[in-house]
Formats: C-alpha cells, structure tokens, sequence
C-alpha cells in the first residue's frame, strides 16, 4: 500500500471527447501533469494532505481551461459565481464558500472560513465580506472572464430563450 | 469544477473542490461542489471524496458521504463505493463522476459520462493523467 497518494479531477468535461483535438488534449493533459505534480511533490516531502489539496486546486483555479477561479463559466447575467470547500478527515474540520466573485482562490477563502472554526458554509455578500478580513488576494472580473465562457453563455442564453418562446417555460 | 483528494504519510485524509457552477445559471443557484457530504468529504476512518457533474442529482443522493459510508460500514473498497453511489445518481437522472482516496491511500474514479479529466499519483510510483 501506498505511504501516500492524491487524485484529482479538472472537473466532467465541458468539452465533450469527440471535440477534443489533439493539440486540446495535450493541453488538458499538460495542466492536469502540472497539478498533479505540484500535490504529489507536497506528499512526497511529508507535507499534509491539506497542504497537498491546495496545491493542486489553486494551480487549476488560475488556469482557464478549468471551470474554476479564472475561466470559470459565466452566470445567466454574466457574472462570476465560485464554490468552493475543504474538508479535514483528521478531525472533520470543513469550510464552504458559495457565490462568491472576486476571491482569486476560493478554496483559499473556504480554507480561512474552516479556520476560522465558528461557521462551515458562508456565501454571497457575507462571504465576500469575511474576505475582507482576510489576507486573502483579490480580483477584478477581467481577471475571471475569458471570451469562450462569454460565448458558450451567448450560445447557452440564445438556446434557453428561444426555448423559452416555445413550449417550454421558466416556473 | 477542479478537486482533489489526497492521504498524507501520516494517515491523514483531506478533499477539497472548487467550482464556477453550470453555464447560465441564475437564482444564485449552488450545486453540490461546496456541500459537505454532497460533492466533498473526508474522514479518516473511511475516504476522502470530491465529486463533479450535475450537482442537483449528487444533493440528492450525498454522494460524498454516502461512499464514505459505505466504505466504512460495509467494509466496500472505493471503486465498489464509488460505483455504487454514481448508479444511484444516474438511476436519479444525472451524470458525473467521483474521485475517492481510502484510508488506506488507495485512490480510485468512478464516473458515468465522457470528457473526464483525471490524474492521480502515490509513491509506488503510480503517475498517470487522463480524459476518459
């Protein structure tokens, strides 16, 4: 048995396999290896867990081709809205983030909101605002906004309203 | 939705995930990513779970605790685990897929669409990246 291990996932493929070209893939893969390598060098040194989920994550939270952090996909308004959490199996420590949309990290942010110890889950405006007290780095929207977000959601909101104009209705 | 699960040399378990959600989404919708026994949990005494896919159905079956669970009092492996909560959440509707880490260090995918982007490492000497 292993003295260590990590997985990962850069999430359920917004890009579906039979679109995937060979110059994609090797990017997909080349970042995925780049992650992957950075968690298993924290293991590796006898870094914790932890230390080795935030590695990976905050690497794939800054690379565009992941629905997270920057690249992340865009809301029905077109804004930016990230979840994030973290969770300790030693003692069952956790902490959650929801709608948040200038954290750079947000796993960062769901990290402070577990060390901080008193609540789990914070989100929206009430999030945003416990950042303030944290060293945490922030970000404007051009940061998080890339232009095939904006137009798979231009693709996504003509879809939606058109089927909205025919049998289908938002309730 | 990125995650990761990992088992530090000292044993110890931790599962983190982080997401932008589904493309158009309004109402301040949140899927299953930052729910804890949903779409992300760790427990020393069982695995640590990150979850991606349509979150809605992954709520509903709480994937994450759910494989843990099993795990833990049926004595299932984590592919076993795994495999069995994505049955439940395709029999609900959805799709998606599950990365999981037992206490043991041993780490395993469970999925049930295509275009899964995965990658796991240990010191065996296992290194590997994947788009299933």
């Amino acid at each position: 048995l292993p003295q260590w291990s990590i997985a990962i996932h850069g999430g359920a493929g917004t890009l579906q396999r039979e679109a995937m070209t060979p110059e994609r893939e090797a990017a997909y893969s080349a970042s995925l290896q780049t992650a992957l390598d950075a968690g298993a060098e924290v293991l590796r040194t006898g870094g914790t867990s932890e230390d080795a989920v935030l590695a990976v994550i905050t690497l794939l939270e800054d690379d565009p081709l992941f629905n997270a952090g920057r690249g992340a996909v865009l809301t029905w308004d077109g804004g930016i809205s990230h979840d994030a959490a973290l969770m300790l199996g030693q003692n069952r420590r956790a902490g959650a983030i929801a709608g948040v949309s200038t954290i750079r990290h947000p796993i960062l942010l769901a990290q402070a909101v577990m060390q901080y110890g008193r609540h789990v889950f914070l989100s929206g405006e009430g999030a945003e605002e416990f950042a303030s007290d944290t060293p945490l780095e922030r970000a404007e929207s051009a940061w998080f906004v890339t232009p095939s977000r904006q137009k798979a959601l231009a693709r996504y909101r003509a879809h939606e309203i058109s089927l909205a104009d025919g049998e289908h209705r938002f309730g | 939705t990125v995650g990761a699960v990992a088992r530090d040399i000292h044993g110890n378990l931790a599962a983190g995930t982080s997401t932008g959600g589904m493309t158009g989404k309004r109402w301040d919708r949140i899927g299953d990513s930052p729910i804890i026994g949903a779409g992300t949990y760790a427990d020393n005494n069982s695995c640590a779970v990150s979850a991606t896919g349509s979150g809605e159905y992954f709520i509903r079956a709480v994937v994450a605790k759910s494989i843990c669970d099993l795990m833990e009092l049926a004595g299932m492996g984590p592919l076993e685990a795994g495999d069995n909560l994505m049955a439940e959440v395709a029999e609900l509707g959805g799709s998606g897929g599950v990365i999981v880490v037992s206490k043991r260090g041993e780490t395993a995918f469970s999925f049930n669409t295509s275009g899964m982007y995965r990658g796991r490492a240990d010191s065996t000497g296992l290194n590997e990246v994947a788009i299933f």
